[in-house]
């Protein structure tokens, strides 16, 4: 993935 | 979840808690922007309303759970139990100046036009300039208690980290997320100056 964003960063 | 992530998440709780703590101890808010505390609720309730529809891990949800409590029960002690304590005179930054335009960027700038993912980058803009209030507060009296300053270095630690996560990220994983990265960046160096203050003062901040 190039520009996902990731929601289990906090 | 590397060592950099990890060690940002605890230094983000360190920093929340530390405010908390300070305020509960001394029962006063002196010195401290309601401002940038109502901003910080209003960036995790915006980031993390996922908690609803997506489960991640246990770490996860206990995390945010944790980070919106505490924004909220630091708001409840400014505006409300310790209330007389407030230095609303010197708290004057408008938080439409940051909110408006970072909600019109938001809209404009994101990986998808819903609406989570809309709430969730505009919780990431407003995330990296949510201390502004804080540190016009601190330009304006002059001066800032050491606890005070060891809240703020924390608080910038913890995004200094993320970047490096992402670095990690990037190299081990090929991942990156172009918003959280150059958000991450400005929230950083919003720090920076404050980061020269800190080392070399090393107590309490007057300027």
């Amino acid at each position: 993935s190039d520009s996902q964003t990731d929601k289990d960063e906090l | 979840m590397n060592i950099f992530r990890l060690t940002g998440d605890l230094s983000h709780l360190a920093a929340i808690i530390i405010l908390l703590l300070k305020i509960w101890k001394t029962r006063s808010c002196a010195g401290i922007s309601g401002k940038s505390q109502i901003l910080f609720a209003l960036v995790f309730t915006t980031r993390y309303l996922d908690l609803l529809t997506s489960f991640i891990s246990l770490y996860n949800t206990t995390m945010k759970v944790i980070y919106i409590g505490c924004a909220y029960a630091t708001v409840y002690l400014i505006y409300m139990k310790f209330k007389a304590t407030y230095d609303g005179n010197h708290d004057s930054f408008r938080m439409e100046f940051l909110v408006v335009p970072v909600g019109g960027l938001a809209c404009l700038v994101n990986h998808d036009f819903s609406f989570l993912e809309i709430l969730w980058t505009f919780s990431i803009y407003l995330e990296s300039v949510a201390i502004l209030p804080q540190l016009f507060m601190i330009s304006k009296t002059g001066e800032a208690e050491t606890i005070t300053t060891h809240y703020l270095f924390f608080l910038g630690l913890y995004r200094a980290l993320y970047l490096f996560n992402w670095i990690w990220r990037f190299y081990f994983e090929g991942f990156f997320d172009m918003i959280a990265i150059v958000a991450g960046m400005v929230q950083t160096i919003l720090y920076c100056d404050f980061f020269y203050l800190y080392v070399t003062k090393g107590q309490g901040i007057s300027l």
